[in-house]
């Protein structure tokens, strides 16, 4: 029974999944511009693994749950080698 | 659980370790003491031995620092990431970072250093995270009130430095799978229309939204739940669930543990004091009446009278024929009660007093 999201909570969390993923992920940070990355393969790649890890549903997807997840505190390691 | 890429390992087993320095929440001795019971969880299992330098180089450098500390992997101020550990090797290899931009604690408020510890010295002796959530080695930091490892990362550290020579070494904590066909219960209640099945640490959910059952700790919902709970019900009409264990029982009220719990259940609800344990409860939203069985025998409570039944303790094989003499576990859905003992389900009918299936115990997990 999630609600709408403020515009701007979206652009937080867009900006809070990038940084996820390059941490733990091994996810590139080419420096491009964050709001065409949203969509791009790598970022929805990268976010499948991450939820397939975790046993959330394999969305790629940042649904509410997955952004539970990303925000709770852990530890520093990444979960895939790099 | 996962080995760190290219299996770094110790090649000795008598490692060497320094606290370089130390974080002002907690005092000197707290941080030594909950360092030194993190390293006892892994030499428990393993041949590994782990003695305290006062100073010099050791092979497990252990620090508090914060933000950049220079070794690539800048901290993040308040919680995100909490601490981090190098896999074993010469110099920065096996050291152990917590962030000292975190209250560390040495009780369940956030952050227990003790089971941050424990997680990194996994990383220090060459374990990278599990998926296993119940593993002390699974990412996110989750303190369920004790610290232990689970049979996971038992397994890893022994396949990369064999079991430990003490014949009495520890098994660890299994984490349940929902489709082991094994699965046993605690309890089951329902809770505002779904299903709540309780093992061990852990809860297991499954409704009709979501195909995939969630498991995860107890803690999450009821943090000062204590763990194998072994017997719950639902008490609908005033939209609380309650837990026994012991001779004590908690009321909750959605994630609140109401006031004044835990209780006896002797003086609360008139069992004789020869009862020690209630093996499973259920309540009837309708009749209001309250099904408590113990052992081969069963109680019932009126709810809106606040008393015992006359009458009670009866057999449950007399009244439920067909169910065996104990009960695990049970719960009523749709009239008809459902009745767990072992790896058994009944779905019984109450009134005729048959049995109309038997299946699995966890085949409400569409397996």
């Amino acid at each position: 029974h999630s609600f709408p999201v403020a515009p701007e909570t979206q652009q937080q969390d867009v900006e809070t999944v990038q940084k996820y993923l390059e941490k733990y992920y091994d996810l590139k940070d080419v420096g491009t511009h964050i709001e065409r990355r949203r969509n791009s393969g790598s970022v929805v790649e990268k976010l499948k693994q991450m939820q397939e890890f975790f046993g959330l549903r394999v969305t790629g997807k940042p649904d509410a749950e997955t952004m539970k997840v990303m925000k709770q505190p852990r530890c520093g390691v990444p979960d895939v080698a790099r | 659980f996962v080995l760190t890429q290219g299996n770094p390992r110790w090649e000795k087993t008598d490692l060497t370790y320094r606290i370089e320095n130390y974080t002002p929440d907690l005092s000197e001795a707290e941080v030594d003491h909950a360092i030194e019971k993190a390293f006892q969880l892994w030499s428990n299992v393993t041949p590994l031995t782990f003695t305290k330098l006062p100073a010099g180089q050791a092979d497990i450098m252990i620090s508090f620092v914060r933000g950049d500390h220079h070794d690539n992997s800048p901290f993040d101020g308040s919680g995100g990431n909490l601490a981090h550990a190098f896999q074993p090797g010469p110099g920065i290899g096996g050291d152990a970072h917590f962030d000292e931009d975190e209250r560390w604690t040495n009780n369940y408020r956030d952050y227990n250093l003790y089971r941050v510890a424990a997680h990194e010295l996994g990383h220090s002796l060459g374990l990278s995270h599990s998926t296993d959530i119940g593993a002390l080695m699974y990412p996110n930091y989750i303190f369920s009130g004790d610290v232990q490892l689970a049979q996971d990362d038992i397994n890893g550290i022994q396949t990369i430095y064999g079991p430990s020579k003490n014949p009495t070494q520890p098994t660890g904590s299994q984490t349940p799978e929902v489709c082991d066909s094994k699965l046993t219960f605690d309890a089951i209640t329902t809770i505002r229309g779904e299903l709540m099945f309780f093992k061990d640490r852990f809860y297991m959910r499954a409704n009709s939204v979501y195909p995939e059952v969630e498991l995860n700790f107890i803690s999450v919902f009821w943090p000062s739940l204590p763990s194998g709970i072994e017997a719950a019900y639902e008490l609908a009409e005033r939209d609380e669930i309650r837990f026994f264990k012991g001779s004590k029982y908690w009321a909750v009220l959605g994630q609140d543990v109401l006031r004044g719990y835990p209780k006896d259940i002797h003086s609360s609800f008139g069992f004789p004091r020869t009862v020690k344990h209630i093996d499973a409860a259920v309540s009837e939203e309708d009749t209001g009446k309250t099904y408590f069985f113990v052992a081969n025998k069963y109680w019932r409570y009126d709810e809106y009278k606040r008393s015992m039944d006359a009458g009670y303790p009866k057999m449950i094989a007399h009244d439920f024929p067909g169910i065996g003499h104990k009960v695990d576990a049970v719960f009523k859905k749709d009239g008809f009660f459902y009745f767990f003992h072992g790896t058994r389900q009944y779905k019984f009918d109450a009134k005729t007093k048959r049995i109309l299936s038997l299946q699995k115990a966890n085949s409400w997990f569409n397996c």
